[in-house]
């Protein structure tokens, strides 16, 4: 399925997105 | 559970750094040199997050999108 598989490519880059908040956050490098 | 809320509000905040409360494409493309993201990635985030797809990101469709990423992944 299609639809699946972009919805799974979004999670990734979602998580990308909301991983990449967290580490700007706490200062990480 | 009020942790959440915080962390939710503060990146939001980062997003809307006008504090218009809410953020569109524009303030997501700012976010291009701030975060590790291409500004293809950032634009797939900004639809995927933007569920009913108004071109502005409310803190409603951003908390649910960040409560997805934190209890919603699926197991492979």
């Amino acid at each position: 399925d299609p639809n699946m598989k972009a919805g799974a490519a979004n999670e990734g880059v979602l998580a990308n997105f909301f991983n990449s908040l967290l580490s700007k956050k706490t200062g990480a490098p | 559970q009020n942790t959440i809320l915080e962390k939710t509000h503060e990146f939001f905040q980062m997003c809307d750094i006008e504090n218009k409360g809410f953020i569109n494409r524009r303030d997501m493309q700012r976010l291009n040199g701030e975060l590790p993201l291409s500004a293809d990635e950032l634009e797939n985030v900004f639809d995927t997050l933007d569920s009913d797809s108004n071109g502005y990101l409310t803190l409603s469709e951003f908390s649910s999108g960040f409560s997805e990423f934190l209890f919603g992944r699926k197991i492979s």
